[in-house]
């Protein structure tokens, strides 16, 4: 699909972080 | 391509710069892009052409009288819509300029919905059917093979799994990055993508910070925690197929929305939006 990258529109990175503790476990 | 010792060959520089989904509704642009992919078929003469959704190389595979595949996932299937209704304009917006250029060459014209193309030949889906399932209105009609997965899977170290992947999603190391992350307690790759997105290949590691234009999944694979990307087709596939949760960043990307939000409802991972 369209090869547009989201640098610069998206979240804060800390929200992404806060994000990552709410992950289900590796399989 | 280049480990496997493969020939391969570049598209030149004027066709490198076009962005596909914004110029194949100029019929000069697109009659221009046939031209070539009708010249590299020439060359390198195939039984079989495999594409990537690539408007022109269809034009010019169809053209050529030579058979082809296209690599397609399901909002690459004709009839497919995001909100169950509209067609994305992606695929009506070409469609005159595409009828222009298959009336100069004498084919049959494509109906309202420019994935009509894909459908003259294979549309190979790059995943499984229970995966991937395909649905739509002309399903039955259309010549669509799931290839399977293509990849191995990676043996996994499962909990102690703690590196972090951020592919196509950052490129380079900033501030905000840097602190948002100091917490984090393994390793950290970013994949930029591109040579061209932020940090050149070599720039230095930042402590735990490793960015390259690519990671090698088999290699750092099983190491991983999380990946962070961007909900492009083939990366949403494999972290569900290899059981690597996501932080889904589509930007407003219908498309990779559309893959992230599946990934979420599998409770494979969490979409944020910009």
């Amino acid at each position: 699909g369209p090869a547009v990258d989201v640098t610069g529109d998206r979240p804060a990175w800390s929200d992404v972080r806060a994000a990552l503790d709410h992950l289900p476990p590796r399989l | 391509v280049q480990a496997a010792g493969w020939p391969s060959k570049t598209y030149p520089p004027w066709a490198e710069a076009v962005d596909p989904w914004l110029s194949w509704s100029d019929p000069d642009v697109l009659m221009r892009a046939v031209e070539l992919d009708r010249q590299t078929l020439r060359d390198v003469a195939p039984s079989m052409v495999i594409n990537d959704c690539r408007i022109p190389m269809v034009i010019a595979a169809l053209a050529e009288g030579i058979q082809f595949a296209t690599i397609c996932q399901d909002n690459q299937v004709p009839g497919y819509c995001y909100d169950g209704s509209t067609i994305p304009a992606t695929w009506t917006l070409p469609v005159d300029a595409i009828n222009k250029v298959l009336a100069l060459l004498e084919i049959d014209p494509i109906a309202d919905d420019a994935r009509w193309l894909f459908a003259r030949g294979t549309m190979a889906v790059p995943s499984t059917a229970e995966l991937e399932p395909i649905v739509g209105p002309y399903v039955e009609e259309l010549d669509i093979v799931h290839t399977g997965l293509l990849n191995k899977q990676a043996s996994t170290s499962g909990s102690r799994a703690a590196d972090l992947l951020f592919y196509r999603t950052a490129g380079s190391a900033d501030e905000e990055f840097l602190a948002a992350f100091a917490d984090w307690n393994g390793s950290i790759y970013i994949a930029t993508g591109e040579t061209m997105v932020g940090a050149a290949p070599g720039e230095p590691s930042r402590g735990r910070v490793q960015i390259g234009t690519l990671w090698d999944l088999d290699a750092i694979g099983p190491g991983l925690r999380a990946v962070v990307h961007h909900g492009g087709h083939g990366t949403t596939l494999r972290c569900i197929a290899e059981g690597i949760p996501a932080v889904v960043l589509p930007g407003p990307n219908p498309e990779r929305t559309a893959n992230g939000e599946r990934a979420e409802r599998l409770g494979r991972a969490i979409v944020m939006h910009a």
